[in-house]
């Protein structure tokens, strides 16, 4: 799965995930990547989301969603909301998970839980920043 | 000069360091940098962010290291099937396209469908119908997979087959 949002000058966030979905999946298995809420959501007010990883466990947790719900109704920081969805039900909905969050100030956070995430980052006037691994 | 920025993932998958070497290693991280400038080229110009994470998308879609588009994971059948969606977070409107395996940029036609469709998801063979009503790109098998893809399909197929020979692992 790919991924990507964006904050443009005018102040709007956008949210896009594509994905070829898990080899030898069941001929017309669809994951959580066109599920809104569940594998991409975007708000301007709050944060633009898209997910990564083992679909039926994101779609259950509504994982997307879920980031924005935690900044909107809970007053959590992106990192602590991504960071929390990672975890979300863990005990019942177990997986990979990865989830790439940015908010209406164009900060941006990276959550995952399986040590390898292939992810970047660029802000305006700043240097391109791209990572595989969690140490990086 | 007005903020704007852009992040992109390729994907999270369990794996160890030593399952992946450093050429690979190299070409992810160059695959990642050139999705991340489709997409911050456009911002920089004063485009959307829509169009930028359309442009940065695009960019892993035509990568064939990146399981989307060109070299995308196989159903148990050996075909690609592909999901998409985008959503402008200004209008709340969305496009979301499922189980399409002939259309070139998946996310492209999730664009076209949250700019010009009363639906927000579109499925199969009726997505694939709009997407050559709206012109957009479509290609055949032999554009999506790559020979890595369908070793990675095989060998599954034959675990299966060994499975199934297995003593004990009959069921009935």
């Amino acid at each position: 799965t790919v991924g990507a949002v964006a904050l443009d000058i005018n102040g709007n966030l956008a949210a896009a995930t594509s994905t070829g979905g898990l080899t030898d999946q069941l001929k017309g298995r669809v994951g959580d990547t066109p599920i809104i809420g569940g594998g991409t959501f975007a708000n301007n007010e709050v944060c633009a989301v898209s997910c990564t990883g083992e679909g039926e466990v994101i779609m259950r947790g509504a994982l997307a969603h879920e980031v924005y719900a935690m900044m909107k109704y809970a007053g959590h920081s992106l990192q602590a909301a991504t960071e929390k969805a990672i975890q979300l039900h863990a005990d019942k909905l177990q997986g990979d998970r990865g989830i790439l969050s940015m908010d209406s100030s164009g900060k941006v956070a990276f959550g995952f839980n399986t040590g390898f995430m292939k992810r970047g980052y660029w802000a305006a006037d700043e240097e391109p920043f791209v990572a595989l691994w969690e140490s990086e | 000069m007005k903020k704007f920025a852009i992040a992109i993932h390729g994907g999270a998958e369990t794996t160890k360091p030593s399952e992946l070497d450093n050429k690979k290693e190299e070409a992810y991280k160059d695959g990642l940098a050139d999705a991340l400038k489709a997409g911050y080229d456009v911002l920089e110009k004063g485009g959307s962010a829509l169009d930028a994470v359309e442009a940065a998308v695009n960019s892993m879609e035509r990568n064939p290291l990146f399981n989307a588009g060109r070299g995308a994971s196989l159903t148990e059948r050996g075909e690609n099937e592909f999901d998409a969606a985008i959503m402008d977070g200004n209008t709340l409107r969305v496009g979301a396209v499922g189980a399409v395996r002939y259309v070139q940029h998946p996310i492209s036609l999730a664009k076209v469908i949250l700019q010009k469709c009363d639906y927000c998801l579109l499925v199969g063979t009726g997505a694939e119908e709009f997407a050559l009503a709206n012109n957009l790109s479509l290609k055949g098998p032999e554009y999506f997979v790559t020979p890595e893809k369908k070793e990675a399909w095989l060998d599954k197929q034959q675990n299966k087959v060994e499975k199934k020979r297995m003593p004990g692992s009959m069921t009935d």
